[in-house]
């Protein structure tokens, strides 16, 4: 089976540590119910609109966009190495009870670039299966919000 | 965006 290679100084982020400037103005201000981090800072107005959608969502339990929370997915785009960061971490509340969320990445495309193909099917194919392989992180999954 | 969201995670709710 295919397994998830941890940071070995590093493993496990936490959203405790997220602190970082930015000049960028579209932003939107989290529930602290939902969201550890009081600010989301917005590649565009539909990841704010995809903020409050999720703030109402009766399923959703926790979220926070990944930016300085340092997951990064290493990926393959034809020969060269790169980095995929996802847009969003959502807590999912699927049925499984409080204590076994889904722990869906989103990421919110404005419109579809070459490597957007190979991202989700690094995800698909390798990171989700890897990391739910390891059974120390909980149940994974990852959508494409198009 | 919001149908659009709802669908994701039913689905996702659905297949996990």
């Amino acid at each position: 089976p295919i397994k998830a290679m941890l940071d070995p100084y590093n493993p496990t982020g936490s959203t405790n540590f997220v602190n970082f400037n930015t000049s960028k103005s579209i932003r939107w201000e989290t529930s602290s119910k939902l969201c550890h981090i009081n600010w989301v800072i917005c590649d565009s107005d539909w990841e704010a609109e995809f903020c409050r959608v999720l703030e109402s969502h009766d399923r959703v339990r926790a979220y926070v966009k990944n930016q300085g929370l340092g997951l990064e997915v290493p990926y393959k785009m034809g020969s060269e190495v790169r980095k995929y960061i996802p847009d969003f971490v959502v807590r999912v509340d699927d049925g499984h009870g409080p204590d076994d969320l889904l722990n869906l990445i989103v990421e919110v495309k404005g419109y579809r670039r070459e490597d957007a193909k190979d991202k989700k099917a690094t995800m698909e194919n390798y990171w989700v299966p890897g990391v739910n392989n390891l059974g120390t992180y909980g149940r994974w999954a990852f959508a494409e919000l198009c | 965006i919001e149908p659009a969201v709802n669908e994701l995670i039913e689905n996702v709710c659905m297949t996990h």
